[in-house]
């Protein structure tokens, strides 16, 4: 998925999170350069996956129906007034985006950290199906201890997912991009 | 002779300083070579006595005031006679009007005017405060996955283009940039948010199913037939529905920001690199190698690429709008003819019935904080949910780490749990009530207490079902 946060000078917050699916897309690309999404592999059907997890009815392909989503623009306000902190934030990675942007504004709301380490910080995710617990890189040895020690059976890959995001605290705003893009830019005008 | 008409033209003018010195600042000043007049002005110690004489009418008063005035301060005295000032018995405004008339009149004006002015000058500072640009260019911020649309996101931020403007602008310079993560051809969701009216639109423009898709053709052929995957594309209404209830610039200067990229070309970013080497779509066309691999193989990060073809559809859909993509055009045409080719069902009628949807976004309290995010098809109840658990938890910086990740896997368990039982809930009731539960902070508490702070749960607490779709 591709991310756009926007915080502009109009006082609106504008989170996107845009997809094709696979990489790509299905794939096919028209004469004018269009690529076609792939989409339809949102929806759940049976025997599909090699797991054989159980097919949700909820999400069944239907004309017209759109399929489940994990795109997760989020925008965060004080809850009364107008004075406090604002974020914008957006993740990719399907389901480990959920878990991400869970973690992005624990960091934030909960411990106080400042964005830039809240986004930088290592991020966990429970893949149901397998039940492993995947890590990212920035977990440490002692972390990835602990949490076997819990009982939990822990997978380490490179990377979850990418969230960015921007923040705004009174009148000073600020963006912010996944340490781990190559490629994201964040930048304020000031 | 040089010398005693300077002190001469002195003297006139100490002749006139002390009697009106408001005048002489004010007002256009008398010629100073003019002679004194024949009958001496009163000076100021005997203006002002006469101006505090106990037994003068108070009408008279004023209008003897508004009169010592007015031989000084009226633009017209070369028409007075030079007579000395003095109280008058008469009216002077019935009985010499015609004599007075004339200055009145002046006077009048003259206040007339500068009310006037002062009127249009605040109407017009009201409504530019209303109306008109802002004149102080506060702060902005701008994140996107290439740092080629996040400079263009800020160029039209420049440019005085809202913050949807920007993002439309960046969004399209994502999908020629980043090919392998959207595009035209793909769908999304906005999420805007007025901080000042404290009001938030979803513009849900994901993709849905064709009108003739079946599941059993799904489950039978998906894997050979890569056109059955095909959604019609939400993207174009989507940002059009955003731009005509955001936007502040033309629709067709916004496009031309992102055209202008196509055309002039762009540096191949390291992710697109790494997915034109390692992730090519099995079924890749001669078309998609001309496209993406010009000289035969993926191309270096930094490498200069050019999107003619995508600047020309840019350009199209500035001047005909979303109409030259849904309905029934050439680029209609196109892809639906590419998706059939390759097995799809996909049609013009489901162009043609395709509409991008403006929704609230589900919202929850988080620790003093409004958390907003997409209602279903999306999961974002789901991510409430997750954050409801979560605040029940003593969950400070005094908290090891390690603990909080415990906490923090058990929670994600659940909330991901729950995701997987949503779906469109235009197609399904029941999708509502799930959701009603999610954001509810009575059931996170229940299943808060079903979270062992020191075991990993053995198994899901809740069902799960099929997250995250394709094997892929």
């Amino acid at each position: 998925a591709a991310q756009v946060l926007i915080m502009g000078p109009d006082d609106f917050i504008v989170a996107m999170v845009s997809s094709l699916n696979q990489p790509f897309g299905s794939g096919l690309i028209t004469p004018s350069g269009i690529l076609l999404n792939s989409q339809m592999l949102d929806f759940s059907w049976p025997n599909r996956t090699a797991n054989h997890s159980a097919p949700s009815l909820e999400n069944s392909v239907q004309p017209g129906k759109r399929p489940l989503s994990f795109l997760l623009p989020t925008v965060v306000r004080p809850a009364e007034g107008l004075c406090g902190t604002y974020l914008a934030l957006g993740a990719n990675g399907a389901a480990r985006g959920l878990s991400g942007l869970t973690q992005v504004l624990l960091n934030v709301l909960t411990l106080n950290r400042n964005l830039s380490d809240s986004l930088a910080r290592g991020r966990l995710h429970p893949d149901l199906q397998s039940n492993l617990l995947q890590v990212d890189s920035e977990f440490t040895e002692e972390e990835i201890e602990f949490l076997e020690a819990r009982g939990h059976h822990v997978e380490k890959v490179d990377v979850l997912s990418w969230v960015h995001g921007s923040r705004r605290t009174n009148n000073f705003i600020i963006a912010v991009k996944d340490p781990r893009s190559p490629d994201a830019a964040g930048a304020t005008i000031l | 002779m040089a010398a005693e008409n300077e002190a001469s033209q002195e003297s006139a003018l100490g002749a006139y300083s002390p009697v009106d010195y408001m005048s002489i600042t004010s007002f256009p000043r008398l010629p100073e070579d003019e002679p004194a007049p024949a009958a001496p002005l009163r000076g100021r110690k005997d203006e002002d006595a006469f101006l505090g004489d106990p037994d003068t009418d108070p009408d008279s008063f004023l209008k003897s005031a508004r009169l010592q005035r007015l031989p000084s301060s009226s633009s017209e005295m070369g028409s007075q006679d030079g007579s000395p000032l003095r109280e008058t018995r008469k009216d002077p405004f019935s009985a010499a009007a015609a004599e007075c008339s004339c200055r009145q009149d002046g006077l009048t004006v003259i206040v007339t005017a500068c009310l006037t002015f002062a009127t249009g000058v605040t109407v017009a500072l009201v409504m530019q405060i209303y109306f008109g640009d802002p004149q102080i260019f506060q702060q902005g911020a701008v994140v996107t996955d290439a740092a080629r649309c996040t400079s263009l996101g800020i160029e039209v931020l420049s440019k005085q283009g809202s913050s949807v403007d920007a993002a439309v602008a960046a969004a399209l310079c994502l999908g020629i940039v980043a090919p392998h993560s959207s595009g035209l051809g793909g769908g999304g969701v906005m999420l805007v948010h007025d901080i000042r009216r404290n009001e938030s639109h979803l513009i849900d423009f994901r993709e849905s199913a064709p009108g003739a898709l079946r599941e059993e053709t799904l489950q039978r052929s998906w894997e050979t037939k890569p056109g059955l995957l095909v959604g019609v594309p939400g993207m174009v209404k989507g940002l059009h529905e955003a731009h005509q209830l955001y936007g502040r610039l033309p629709w067709s200067q916004v496009l031309a920001f992102a055209a202008a990229v196509a055309q002039d070309g762009f540096n191949v970013t390291h992710d697109l690199a790494r997915a034109l080497a390692e992730q090519l779509p099995p079924n890749m066309s001669e078309r998609f190698r001309e496209t993406f691999l010009p000289s035969g193989r993926p191309p270096l990060p930094g490498s200069l690429l050019h999107r003619p073809d995508l600047a020309e559809v840019l350009d199209v859909l500035g001047t005909s709008g979303p109409a030259a993509f849904y309905a029934g055009g050439n680029l209609t045409l196109e892809m639906v003819a590419e998706a059939q080719h390759a097995g799809g069902v996909i049609t013009e009628e489901d162009f043609s019935n395709y509409s991008a949807l403006v929704e609230k976004p589900v919202c929850g309290v988080y620790r003093g904080h409004l958390v907003l995010s997409p209602p279903p098809p999306h999961t974002g109840p789901a991510l409430i949910s997750a954050l409801n658990i979560l605040e029940g938890f003593n969950l400070t910086s005094l908290v090891s780490r390690e603990q909080a990740l415990h906490w923090v896997a058990e929670t994600l368990k659940i909330a991901l749990a729950l995701a997987s039982r949503l779906g469109d809930p235009v197609y399904d009731s029941t999708i509502t009530e799930s959701m009603d539960d999610m954001l509810s902070k009575v059931e996170a508490a229940y299943l808060r207490g079903h979270i062992n702070d020191s075991q990993a749960a053995p198994a899901p607490l809740l069902p799960v079902y099929e997250l995250d779709g394709a094997p892929t």
